[in-house]
């Protein structure tokens, strides 16, 4: 009798975390927007068997949002999943890896990201703050008088901004705008782009240090401003081509949709 | 006479019951939610 094929792998089996794993490090690897995700439920795993020591896995995952900039050096095991009361981020993944010879690669991967609804959020927690579409106006002023305080405060290098990561608006009790967002530092000290802020550019690749900033605006019921800006230090991200204010389109495109030669479809 | 029998009767009757301790395997996928479910 012939031999029975080997049972279907399984979503919680050894062999199908490590691919997923390999995923995830290949998806945030290749993102240059937003934020880390990490893995949170593998939805289904499909194995096509190619030949001797050679199969190719296509993998549907569910990813989460984490607290991690993309930028960010912190290894993705060390970063924290934003809660649900954070109105969390969700993204959806198609992956198609091969593994030849115990060696995983990935083909082709397509991501979605969405937030929670804003419904499911406010049934568990009614005073939370909602994610913000990103082209607010308040949001942008936000970011804007945050830049500048932190900028007129440091004689260090001025920073631009990259992207807006996410912001949230409360209005209740307070009414308070949180934001987040990427910036980069240029070959200009405060001073100097207060006289010429045109010439000041972002600092080539391999020098260029890039950062983080978190900031709380709030207008009532009385006026206050928090910015903390953090900066990473030397990296080596593709974020060359990035235009200085990528445009700050509406949630949800914190995961950049990756189309390699290959197409999972 | 002929009588008839419900075929989840004769199912019942001919089902091996499982050892005492027994556990299902889980369903192989999707799999396990390692944060929470949106």
């Amino acid at each position: 009798a012939p031999a029975a094929p080997p049972p279907p792998l399984g979503c919680d089996d050894p062999e199908a975390e490590a691919a997923a794993e390999f995923a995830v490090s290949y998806i945030n690897g290749h993102s240059h927007h937003g934020y880390k995700f990490a893995l949170n439920r593998i939805e289904q795993i499909r194995v096509l068997p190619q030949g001797a020591d050679n199969e190719i896995l296509f993998l549907e995952l569910d990813l989460l949002e984490t607290r991690c900039p993309i930028l960010s050096p912190t290894p993705l095991v060390n970063c924290t999943v934003r809660s649900f009361t954070e109105h969390a981020v969700e993204g959806d993944c198609d992956v198609k890896l091969q593994k030849l010879n115990g060696q995983l690669s990935v083909l082709a991967s397509q991501c979605h990201s969405h937030a929670d609804s804003s419904e499911d959020v406010r049934q568990l927690c009614p005073d939370c703050p909602l994610l913000a579409s990103l082209n607010n106006t308040e949001v942008l002023a936000a970011v804007t008088a945050a830049l500048n305080d932190h900028n007129s405060k440091t004689p260090d290098a001025y920073l631009r901004l990259l992207e807006i990561g996410r912001a949230t608006i409360q209005h209740h009790p307070a009414h308070v705008v949180s934001v987040e967002f990427a910036v980069a530092a240029t070959d200009c000290t405060a001073e100097e782009a207060k006289d010429n802020l045109e010439a000041c550019q972002l600092l080539p690749e391999d020098q260029s240090n890039f950062g983080f900033c978190t900031a709380t605006v709030v207008t009532r019921p009385s006026q206050d401003l928090q910015v903390d800006c953090q900066l990473y230090g030397h990296q080596v991200p593709a974020l060359r081509t990035l235009p200085s204010f990528p445009g700050c389109s509406t949630l949800p495109v914190l995961i950049e949709a990756i189309a390699l030669s290959q197409d999972t479809s | 006479s002929v009588v008839k029998r419900a075929a989840a009767q004769v199912a019942q009757h001919d089902k091996v019951p499982h050892p005492v301790g027994f556990v299902p395997p889980p369903p192989p996928c999707p799999g396990k939610v390692r944060y929470f479910e949106i």
